[in-house]
């Protein structure tokens, strides 16, 4: 067993590791990376481009900073949004309450992908179901017959 | 050992059009030494697994086995709880909430044991197996499904009643692995007469399939199973040969309300009331008798049979040819046997069973006979298709387009 000292076990339960919650849009930015809803590379940054090739004035730097944090904002919101329309929330682009509870909630760790299998194009397809079996399915839904 | 596990399951695994999946139909699993839970007992962790297992095997055509004597890399799918950094995996687990498990695509599972998991229907905490039944979904190749109602949807809601895998997530695990297909022994509506609360006496009947030892309840009204069914012939029918039959008639009329089972040469008469066989029949004869006995001018064995309430006959098959039974007479009709494809044409040329039938089934939900074979049937035309005569066999379909996700389960996890 696990061990414990305590009669009601609130030495143990003390001592689990309690998860960090989502609180602030930097946890938020952490959560949407780790599922799949800010793909890493996804905008490329001017600035690192232009740094490497050392050809970079301050000038041109600030701009490209800007730039940099705009295009990074975007990707939050985006991303943010994306969060919202899939969880069935308000897609407010706001990092609100009612998102808040949602990245809190029990999740599995796998990330999320936006392609769902083709659910409808099985081997043996039920596209090629005709009309008669539509009417057939329909009509189970009646009584069975009595005698 | 991960790269060469990685390095030995790859021979394994096929792409297909852009979807991974496992190769074969029978996966190993096993929750491993070093991966217990402190929460619930091992045979606890081990019957969850178990179910949620089947609850795949139901509705596809993959089968899951538990394996404890293999070497580690002959196993397809391995579980294990672990807390923060656990098991060698490079992804750590965060403590209790948020996180509660990760599976890896054709690879392990992994529970969080600082989550608070509870066996099912129980009150507080995150159920297992609905966590189980998720991440073995990512392992078979599901992503998160953002569909209410979806068992792979990311966020974990807690178990409402018995969860179970909806039309929609069968087809999803269904368009990687396809449907289920198979032949069947024996299908047949059985017939149960029920008292309202008013003491009005009502006739149901619920439709069964057998294949082999096993038998399946079929739900009309929602296309699917019973959930947790198949189940072993002799628990439903008590006194029924473990193997299962290889017919099944209800000879229904005014005089007659008799249900008999047949196998090899012999057959058995069930009694509806004590939910087992009839020890002996009117006469004082044991049960099982000899076909040619019960029925003169029929022997064993037989392909399979049914009665027809319209004219007071049985219909035996067996071969090629068709034996018409008189109940009333209880003899032979004259002009038997003959042809299946006499008796029963086709309406496309061509386009006909011929023999060696595995069942015929007259469905009160369709109010029409079929005779089916190997993965195929053919429905006889019914009188209202006034185009046609009455007994013309219309084109053969495939079974699994007509009734859905009649799955086998691996015999380890039958009841």
């Amino acid at each position: 067993e696990k061990i414990f000292h305590s009669r009601d076990h609130s030495d143990v339960l003390n001592d689990i590791h309690q998860a960090e919650l989502i609180t602030d849009s930097d946890t938020a930015e952490v959560f949407l990376s780790k599922y799949g809803f800010i793909k890493a590379g996804d905008v490329d940054d001017p600035q690192t481009s232009a740094e490497a090739s050392g050809e970079m004035d301050i000038g041109v730097s600030l701009d490209l900073q800007e730039a940099g944090s705009t295009s990074h904002d975007l990707q939050f919101l985006t991303a943010l949004k994306d969060f919202q329309r899939l969880n069935a929330l308000p897609v407010t682009g706001v990092f609100d309450d009612a998102t808040k509870a949602a990245m809190n909630k029990p999740r599995c760790g796998v990330t999320d992908q936006n392609e769902e299998p083709d659910s409808t194009a099985e081997p043996d397809s039920t596209s090629t179901l005709d009309h008669t079996d539509a009417e057939t399915r329909t009509s189970r839904n009646t009584q069975p017959p009595v005698r | 050992k991960k790269r060469h596990l990685e390095a030995l399951l790859k021979s394994r695994r096929r792409r297909d059009a852009g979807h991974m999946a496992f190769s074969k139909t029978l996966l190993k699993w096993r929750l491993i030494g070093e991966g217990y839970s402190s929460q619930l007992s091992i045979d606890e962790q081990k019957y969850i697994f178990r179910l949620a297992f089947r609850m795949w095997s139901e509705v596809s055509p993959l089968q899951f086995v538990e394996d404890v004597h293999s070497p580690l890399e002959d196993i397809d799918i391995r579980l294990g709880f672990g807390t923060g950094r656990h098991l060698g995996c490079s992804q750590r687990f965060d403590g209790a909430g948020r996180e509660f498990a990760h599976a890896w695509f054709l690879g392990d599972i992994h529970f969080d044991d600082d989550e608070h998991f509870t066996v099912p229907n129980t009150g507080n905490g995150i159920s297992l197996l609905k966590v189980a039944v998720h991440e073995i979904g990512h392992v078979l190749g599901l992503p998160h499904i953002y569909r209410p109602g979806s068992i792979m949807q990311p966020s974990y809601l807690p178990q409402d009643g018995g969860f179970e895998l909806d039309w929609m997530d069968r087809k999803s695990i269904q368009s990687l692995y396809g449907v289920c297909t198979g032949g069947f022994s024996t299908v047949f509506d059985w017939i149960r007469k029920e008292q309202t609360p008013y003491g009005e006496v009502v006739v149901r009947f619920n439709t069964y399939f057998m294949r082999g030892g096993l038998y399946w309840l079929y739900e009309n009204r929602k296309n699917r199973t019973r959930f947790g069914d198949p189940v072993a012939v002799q628990v439903g029918w008590h006194g029924l040969p473990s193997g299962g039959v290889d017919a099944y008639i209800h000879v229904w009329n005014r005089k007659t309300d008799a249900v008999y089972f047949f196998k090899g040469v012999q057959y058995w008469r069930y009694d509806s009331e004590n939910d087992q066989v009839f020890t002996e029949d009117s006469d004082g004869h044991s049960y099982p008798r000899l076909i040619s006995e019960g029925f003169p001018g029929v022997s064993g064995p037989l392909d399979t049979a049914y009665y027809d309430r319209r004219d007071a006959h049985i219909y035996f098959f067996k071969g090629s040819q068709v034996f018409r039974f008189d109940v009333r007479r209880n003899r032979l009709a004259s002009s038997s046997p003959r042809l299946l494809s006499e008796v029963f044409p086709a309406f496309v040329p061509g386009n006909h069973p011929i023999g060696h039938l595995d069942a015929a089934y007259f469905s009160y939900t369709h109010n029409s006979v079929f005779l089916l074979k190997g993965s195929g049937f053919w429905r006889v035309s019914s009188r209202r298709r006034a185009s046609l005569s009455t007994s013309v066999l219309l084109p053969r379909r495939e079974l699994d387009q007509q009734w859905f996700d009649i799955c086998d389960v691996h015999h380890s996890s039958l009841r």
